[in-house]
């Protein structure tokens, strides 16, 4: 069971549909500041059903938009699709992809997608269950907040281990 | 079958005695409850010793030794219970030499049953991968990304 | 003789709007107080537009735009009110190579009226020093601190 | 008007006298993560008379002093002296050089000391008056704080520029 593509378009600032094919085993992201590496790991956040806005930088789904520059419009929406190879039945369903998507409009809505359809939020929290991948506070973790699990309260901290049970 | 809180807990305290060993080349560190009577409702303290040292706080650590604290916690989470992807954005921007190429070396090991996505600035870090993506600004504000080979990279050492 | 509130704020501003263009080589920003017809309670807006970039809060900055945002503030107040010296611990270390440049190149200017003491792992940085101090810990637990002259310094380039 | 020297004798990891002579322009200090730079950043925040453990990564002044290790007995006393060239009578005081210590022992207590004689905190502060050095907020800028003013709210970043006034 592993993550097989991601595609962004329109989500911050990638404007332009970008496609990436992650390896098993570790990929790398590198560039310089600015560039658009932590939004990648926003998108992936925000795929997975984040609602919390603080935790993808912004304050209302308009920011996760790209809101264009000096030289190009704003997009209409912002995309985001995640494609799991599920052929070892990890996700208990029938299919052996499995693709989780979410857009958003300026209007503030937002849609969940489940291989193609729409589904609700609800639907994706539950597909994902226990994986760690539905509170994502172990499995995505963003810049500057490595040792955030050292400076909360130890009540706190129970959640990571909550999710992991 | 999901475990319970406690069987949980007991199985990544076991595995994080061990990640900090190994991450931090010794020294020692336990998770414990704040009330072993109350496991409903009780906190985890983490007690962290680096080679060397003497008990203290987690408040006297260093900015490299909390990193690597908390990797060496990550790591055990994921040791007990893997999940299909890690996406870990600039968690060894702290280390020095020697700890990031211990870093490296567990998540080499644990990548056999997760995937990582590291966004890093650090050589060392990104010879360990088998796909690496540069990310590039356009004058148009728009991101870019270039599936890269290792000899393309042209990143400073460290 | 002491400035008042508004004539110190005033100055920083301006100076901000400098030195950001600076460090980013480019781009635009402003300090704006809360609310103008009350000074004395007026609290202090950031607005940062790196270049190339429309307008948006400071939450979406980068690590590495913030780093430099703030370093842009700090070097504002320093022009306008230097100080007989300033400490930095690591705050160099989420910029890459254009913005770690441009930065030590701030820092060599303003270093002719304050003495900076900078706590770095970037060699680019550590090559502006004038004075370069090695810590090591000992065996004993006890931390060492050893004069060093560029050439002895075995940093990784970044 | 500028630091001259730094010495630490069992502040924090510093179990034996250590000195720093620093040059005008830039200092650099450099070394292994936990040899004790940022220990040398916080001896500097103590002496000017941080009261804020939170800000000297400690919860007492127990904290401050060597704790002694595996090969090494704890100590009973920290100390640190900072001294300054005053020959441009920056400080409003008849000395060309002014040195700032500070003390504290297993029990708890602390001793400030301006050339060598006993004063109070009070006399520091007064001295450090309005060159940043009082409050400290932007002239010792602590380990990930870097951005702390981007953090803050507006009303708690005018604290900043209220001691630049
Ligand atoms: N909706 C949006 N539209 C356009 N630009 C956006 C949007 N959201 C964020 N940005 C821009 O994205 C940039 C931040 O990108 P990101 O955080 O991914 O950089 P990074 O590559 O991680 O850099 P660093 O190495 O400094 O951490 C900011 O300049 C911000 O203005
Ligand atoms: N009172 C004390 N007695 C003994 N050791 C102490 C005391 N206070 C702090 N330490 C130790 O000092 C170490 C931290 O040192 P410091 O923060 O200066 O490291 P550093 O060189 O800045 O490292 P990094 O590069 O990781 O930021 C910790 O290991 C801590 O246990
Ligand atoms: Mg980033
Ligand atoms: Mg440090």
């Amino acid at each position: 069971m592993h993550l097989k593509h991601l595609v962004l378009n329109g989500y911050k600032t990638f404007a332009n549909k970008t496609s990436f094919a992650f390896s098993e085993g570790i990929t790398a992201v590198i560039g310089p500041n600015g560039s658009g590496k932590s939004n990648i790991a926003d998108s992936i956040r925000w795929a997975l059903g984040e609602q919390q806005f603080s935790l993808l930088r912004g304050k209302k789904t308009d920011d996760m938009i790209f809101a264009g520059s000096s030289r190009r419009a704003r997009a209409s929406m912002a995309e985001v699709l995640l494609t799991f190879d599920n052929s070892d039945g990890f996700f208990p369903v029938e299919f052996t992809e499995i693709a989780i998507g979410r857009r958003a409009y300026r209007d503030g809505s937002n849609e969940y997608l489940l291989n193609g359809n729409r589904v609700r939020l609800r639907d994706i929290t539950d597909l994902l269950g226990h994986t760690g991948l539905a509170e994502r506070t172990y499995t995505v973790i963003g810049q500057g907040l490595v040792d955030a699990a050292l400076t909360q309260r130890p009540e706190e901290r129970r959640a990571l281990f909550e999710e992991a049970a | 079958m999901q475990a319970t809180f406690k069987q949980t807990f007991e199985a990544i305290a076991t595995a994080f005695q061990s990640t900090f060993k190994i991450l931090f080349g010794g020294g020692m560190a336990r998770l414990t409850l704040t009330n072993a009577d109350d496991i409903d409702e009780a906190g985890i303290d983490i007690h962290a010793q680096p080679p060397g040292k003497r008990p203290q706080g987690l408040a006297l650590l260093s900015g490299g030794e909390r990193s690597l604290t908390a990797g060496a916690l990550l790591f055990a989470i994921l040791r007990v219970k893997p999940t299909p992807f890690c996406v870990m954005d600039e968690v060894d921007a702290a280390l020095d030499e020697a700890n990031v190429a211990r870093f490296r070396s567990m998540l080499e090991t644990l990548s056999e049953q997760t995937q990582f996505i590291v966004i890093t600035h650090n050589r060392r870090t990104v010879e360990a991968a088998n796909t690496i993506y540069g990310i590039s600004m356009g004058a148009d504000g728009a991101s870019t990304a270039l599936s890269l080979r290792l000899d393309e990279v042209e990143m400073k050492q460290q």
